[in-house]
């Protein structure tokens, strides 16, 4: 079971603050139940899969643009106000039945997206106890996951700070590689150099005697 | 004894690699090992 | 101004659910606002720092002590059910006096830490509807650092995937530049042995020469 809680304001009554939750099988389309309350009160109704197609119909809009219009007017937080308004009427003497409309806000013009016809629970206290039960229990699954993330993050970070040291390392080691190396190289170098030095300084002196020999021959 | 002494004087310089036998990558490797204290 | 807001199970009374906010600024111990609530009535008290200080020495603990007990029991969600409980009895024809009490247990004693006599308020409505709003607001400021802290892990790991790849090149290249170093070390190294052999090859001929020469002469 999903569920969602928000906060309306009916534009014929602003100033009060009005809870809607939605509650919901796996698809909003397969039908939903709305409970609205204003901390007080609480006035609940079931949507079917026939009325959201109904509605739809009404409307004439396709099913799933439609069920993408319910998802957002009904399960978005605050942020669409300028796109989605809300209004609640009660009927009755005990306000048994609430009126409650959705509608969607393009540019000068407004359509109504639905309207629900809310029946007035006799127990409002068992309904507004399990919506704040509810919510703190999403503020604890959240304090858990971003506990989680944080324990992530901090892990990730130091890992990242590993292998930065690494990543030094392994250049210092290559350019150290490269001097050591180059050094080695010309002390073996430079012994064959003298080697060939001093060969060719016998060879010309051998030379030199063979000239010599032969012109004292 | 000396004369063995003379001999590889002659044959390897002073890091043990021959004058006159060409080198491979491998036998390179290990006259560089040898060499200690660079500095 | 700080709040917490978690659910009590009355000892005498565990079926029903009650709401305890706390709301207090900076440091429990200067004093705090007491609100329960049961999703229909509401009930608050003010408790000064002059009402802690005079708990805590009624029960001869430290003050220091003593606001570090307040702070488990009243600001945890839950999770120490062994160690503390709630009491809750409601006082009037219109239940306007609630009495509130909470006790450490040890082992097989118990001993109170504090109780309060609370005063109904007289629009829950307006109580319950701020505390509903406080738990969507934590709600959404959690989503938030969650997102947050999602879109940190996914660059941290990005990151450390680029690092990864990095340290790997690096590796790579300089087995690549040894084997690549010792390749034209050889070529340079052979030349010169080329040469060695040449030159001794000429200087063995010479002398070779000159004692011919010396012999001839």
């Amino acid at each position: 079971m999903e569920k969602k809680v928000r906060r309306i304001y009916p534009v014929s009554d602003p100033g009060t603050t009005y809870f809607l939750q939605i509650a919901w099988q796996k698809d909003l389309c397969t039908g939903f139940d709305v409970t609205l309350t204003d901390g007080q009160s609480a006035w609940i109704e079931r949507v079917s899969k026939e009325d959201i197609s109904k509605e739809a119909a009404d409307i004439e809009m396709e099913q799933e643009k439609y069920t993408e219009e319910l998802r957002k007017v009904l399960l978005s937080e605050g942020g669409l106000t300028d796109t989605y308004s809300f209004d609640i009427s009660k009927e009755g003497i005990n306000e048994d039945f609430l009126h409650f409309s959705y509608e969607k806000k393009l540019k000068d013009l407004a359509f109504r997206l639905g309207s629900l016809k809310l029946q007035r629970v006799s127990s409002p206290a068992e309904v507004i106890s399990k919506l704040i039960s509810y919510c703190l229990d999403c503020i604890a699954g959240l304090h858990a996951k971003n506990n989680h993330l944080q324990r992530e993050n901090k892990i990730l970070l130091s890992d990242l700070t590993d292998l930065q040291g690494k990543l030094q390392k392994c250049v210092e080691a290559k350019e150290e590689l490269e001097t050591d190396l180059y050094t080695r190289f010309i002390l073996v170098l430079n012994e064959k150099k003298t080697k060939i030095r001093n060969l060719q300084k016998c060879l010309k002196e051998a030379e030199e005697t063979v000239v010599e020999d032969t012109q004292a021959r | 004894s000396p004369e063995t002494k003379q001999h590889f004087a002659c044959e390897y310089d002073c890091y043990g690699d021959s004058y006159t036998a060409d080198v491979d990558i491998a036998q390179l490797k290990e006259v560089f090992s040898r060499m200690n204290n660079l500095k």
